[in-house]
C-alpha cells in the first residue's frame, strides 16, 4: 500500500536502504522502515548518535543500563557484526532477521550455538557450559549447591557430546535441538510478524512505497 | 519444572538476557 504524502526524513550514518535490508533477511521493506522506527528509538536512549551502545541494549532489555548480563553481552557481540563496539541500523535488522518467524531454522540454529560458544572456539565447552549455568542461576537468584550444578551439566555433556571428546560441535548441536525444540523458543520473536503496527508511525515518513 | 531435573541448556534459555521480546516493549 502506497503512502499519499511521503515526507524525507534524516537518516542516520549507518542507514541502509530498506530495499536492500529486505532482500537480505525475512523482512518486507515496510517492516524495515518500521524497524527503523525501533531502532532510532533505541539508539537515542542514552547518547543520540543513530548506534546502539551496550549500555542502551541493557537498558532496553532490563530497563537499566548498569545491568550485566552474560547473555546480553553475547547477543549484542552477535549482533555486533563489525565488531566496533555499536550496533548500526543495518547488522541491527539482519540480525534481528534470524528471529524472525519466516527466518531458516538452520540460521536459528547456528545463532544459538554461537551464541553459546563463548571463546568462540567452535565449540561449547564443560567450562562454558558450567559458567552459562552459574550466570543464570546467579541473574534468577536461585541457589544450587555446585554438586549439583556439576550433575546438570554433567548430565547435559552425556547427552550433547555424541562423539565424547569433551566438547560440543555443531553436528552435535544440531542434533540436541532436534531432540529439545524448544531450545530454540528464545531463537523466534513473534512480535517480528506484527512490527508494523508495533511502530506504525514509519505509515507516515516512509519513504518506501510497497508494491504489492 | 525443578532446575536441577533441566537440561543445561533449557536453564540458560530462561535468561531475561535472551529475551530480545522485551526491546519491543513500549
Amino acid at each position: 500500500m502506497g503512502c499519499c504524502h511521503s515526507k524525507k526524513v534524516g537518516r542516520t550514518p549507518g542507514y541502509e536502504d530498506p530495499i536492500t535490508l529486505a532482500s537480505e533477511t525475512p523482512f518486507t521493506e515496510s517492516e524495515v522502515e518500521a524497524l527503523y522506527e525501533l531502532f532510532k528509538k533505541l539508539s537515542s536512549s542514552i547518547i543520540n548518535d543513530g548506534l546502539i551502545h551496550r549500555e542502551e541494549f541493557q537498558l532496553a532489555l532490563f530497563r537499566n543500563c548498569k545491568k550485566q548480563n552474560l547473555f546480553a553481552d553475547r547477543i549484542f557481540d552477535l549482533f555486533d557484526l563489525k565488531r566496533n563496539g555499536v550496533i548500526d541500523f543495518g547488522e541491527f535488522v539482519r540480525s534481528l532477521g534470524v528471529f524472525h518467524p519466516n527466518a531458516p531454522v538452520h540460521h536459528k540454529i547456528e545463532f544459538a550455538f554461537k551464541l553459546y560458544d563463548l571463546r568462540q572456539t567452535g565449540f561449547i565447552e564443560r567450562e562454558e557450559l558450567k559458567e552459562m549455568v552459574v550466570a543464570l542461576l546467579h541473574e534468577s537468584e536461585l541457589v544450587l549447591a555446585d554438586d549439583v550444578v556439576e550433575a546438570i551439566v554433567d548430565k547435559t555433556f552425556t547427552e550433547a557430546d555424541l562423539k565424547g571428546d569433551g566438547k560440543i560441535d555443531q553436528e552435535e548441536w544440531d542434533e540436541l535441538v532436534k531432540k529439545y525444540p524448544a531450545l530454540l523458543k528464545n531463537m523466534t520473536l513473534p512480535y517480528l510478524k506484527d512490527i508494523t503496527l508495533a511502530f506504525p508511525s514509519f505509515i507516515l515518513t516512509s519513504e518506501v512505497e510497497d508494491i504489492e | 519444572q525443578s532446575p536441577a531435573a533441566m537440561n543445561a541448556f533449557e536453564l540458560i534459555s530462561t535468561s531475561q538476557g535472551l529475551n530480545l521480546g522485551s526491546l519491543f516493549e513500549k
